[in-house]
């Protein structure tokens, strides 16, 4: 699964994500992402998230939405994407990660699985890393 | 200022394929910032980080799909604007090479927000997204998983 989000110089936020889903799965089987607030969601009030993980899991407890409502009471983008993934892993037991940018640029980035691949650009600076501790940047 | 941030799966990813994860993931970035740096949308640039994942065999979306238990091609993709909280999605698309350009084609094209299976195949059609061999969608990592986990495992 593939996902980005991004606020553009208008403020505007936008997400998407993308998945070719699980090796041997079930034809027929759609997860969380073509699913709105479940594989991403977007609002120019409070921000952008992208979700990759368990799908049926993250459909469950509508993981994009969750993480924005988080937000709206006040959590950041960082805050609320280690609430709502630790809160989906005591729910239902599933594991996962996203990427959040808040309305005001905020970048939250956290997963509860072994690895995620993820980075993000900001200020004329990219960071990447695929391990929780391995991030990297450059110019 | 301009963000934009980007992800290419949580999972267990092997020790060969981290290093041109790294990259692919460089890519995407510099593809979507640049839009971003150029003045283009948020929407855009998006669009933009993606095409580049799902162009690259390195992760799960467009080329680099893995195959369902029947050996078949399955993909779902959605794009969100929330400037005007408008969404688009596909589920269970096969044989083009950018599902996320579906989805937003159903997001500017349609009152509908989610279309699957033979309906958005036929969508595309309409749509005139040029269709490709399902063959080329799947990588040699991506057929080795599934004969992995079909054809025998101890």
């Amino acid at each position: 699964t593939v996902g980005a989000v991004a606020v553009d110089s208008m403020g505007n936020v936008a997400s998407g994500t993308s998945t070719g889903g699980i090796t041997a799965k079930r034809p027929g089987r759609v997860g969380d992402t073509p699913l709105v607030g479940c594989g991403g969601y977007a609002d120019n009030e409070v921000g952008g998230v992208s979700t990759t993980g368990h799908g049926e899991g993250i459909i469950k407890v509508c993981l994009a939405r969750h993480i924005t409502f988080l937000m709206e009471q006040g959590l950041s983008a960082q805050e609320a994407s280690e609430k709502a993934l630790e809160n989906m892993y005591n729910k239902v037991g599933s594991s996962g990660g996203v990427i959040v940018i808040s309305k005001d640029g905020g970048v939250g980035q956290y997963f509860t699985t072994d690895k995620m691949a993820r980075g993000w650009a900001k200020d004329g600076q990219i960071y990447w890393g695929v391990a929780m501790d391995d991030i990297q940047s450059c110019p | 200022t301009p963000v934009i941030a980007v992800h290419g799966g949580a999972w267990a990813i092997p020790e060969n394929m981290i290093a041109d994860t790294k990259l692919g993931i460089q890519d995407a970035l510099r593809a979507g910032y640049q839009v971003l740096q150029s003045g283009g949308t948020a929407l855009e640039a998006v669009q933009a980080a993606i095409i580049k994942m799902e162009d690259d065999p390195n992760f799960d979306a467009g080329n680099g799909s893995v195959l369902t238990y029947d050996g078949d091609v399955e993909m779902d993709s959605m794009i969100m604007d929330g400037s005007t909280m408008k969404a688009g999605s596909v589920g269970c698309v096969n044989s083009i090479a950018n599902p996320i350009k579906l989805a937003t084609l159903v997001m500017e094209k349609t009152d509908h927000v989610l279309l699957v299976g033979e309906g958005a195949n036929k969508f595309a059609k309409e749509m005139g997204v040029p269709r490709v061999e399902i063959e080329s969608l799947v990588s040699p990592h991506a057929k080795e998983e599934w004969e992995r986990k079909t054809v025998g495992h101890d």
